[in-house]
């Protein structure tokens, strides 16, 4: 399970891809 | 008979509204986008509660769009903007949290506010167990799917990178070094709508009463 990529990244660079991390949602209309 | 319309008018300020032009001058936005930054945050603060603050079941809707149940990240998001801790995002805090998103805010300052993100405790070091429970959270929220044994490896590798003296948690220092050498792991610190808020958000805009 999870791809080569995904094994590759550091736990932050993981962490970041949280989709409640991305606030651009704030400014959808 | 007449009636008093809920929906957030020009004229009515909401509840620890601030100068945009202090704001600007302590932000990276300029008038003009602190003013368009206000017409959103009435937009966010009447969603639900219809009193002009942010309350954190308005911050999370607007997010994900949707009521869905609690999020740690969307939480201390929340947390951190409510600088006052009380329970609610006002104006001003609005402006000077998402100032440190704009894409030409200083990496210390997206640094800094990444770290408390991560340091869930408050303790002033971001501990293995803290980096163990955001990863399993992600991977909660996510269609990403590693095996336990995948995720220790991974907060392990990365904790020997950062975790330079060794003692098992990442202080302030170490971080800074960390997200030098790893930029990346900063990414979902800049949010390029930030660049220019008044092109890309031209509802948001209203006249503005000064030339930046």
């Amino acid at each position: 399970p999870g791809d080569k990529s995904t094994h590759q990244m550091n736990a932050f660079q993981l962490i970041g891809m949280a989709s409640s991390l991305d606030l651009s949602g704030l400014f959808e209309e | 008979m007449g009636c008093v319309s809920s929906s957030p008018g020009r004229s009515r300020r909401a509840p620890g509204y601030e100068d945009p032009a202090v704001l600007a001058s302590q932000t990276s936005f300029t008038v003009n986008e602190v003013e368009a930054l206000y017409e959103l945050y009435k937009k966010l603060s009447y969603s639900i509660f219809k009193d002009g603050l942010i309350h954190k079941e308005e911050f999370q809707l607007a997010l994900f769009r949707t009521s869905k149940g609690p999020s740690l990240f969307a939480d201390r998001v929340f947390d951190l903007f409510d600088l006052k801790r009380n329970g609610v995002i006002e104006f001003g805090e609005f402006v000077r949290s998402l100032s440190i998103f704009h894409p030409k805010a200083p990496e210390s300052d997206k640094a800094a506010f990444a770290f408390k993100l991560y340091d869930l405790r408050g303790t002033g070091y971001i501990e293995k167990e803290e980096l163990r429970e955001l990863v399993v959270a992600l991977l909660d929220e996510s269609d990403l799917c590693l095996s336990d044994s995948a995720v220790e490896e991974i907060v392990d590798n990365t904790f020997s990178q950062a975790d330079s003296n060794g003692d098992d948690r990442i202080d302030p220092k170490e971080w800074e070094e960390f997200v030098k050498k790893n930029p990346a792991s900063l990414r979902n610190m800049s949010l390029p709508y930030l660049q220019d808020i008044t092109t890309a958000f031209p509802s948001f805009v209203m006249h503005s009463e000064v030339d930046d």
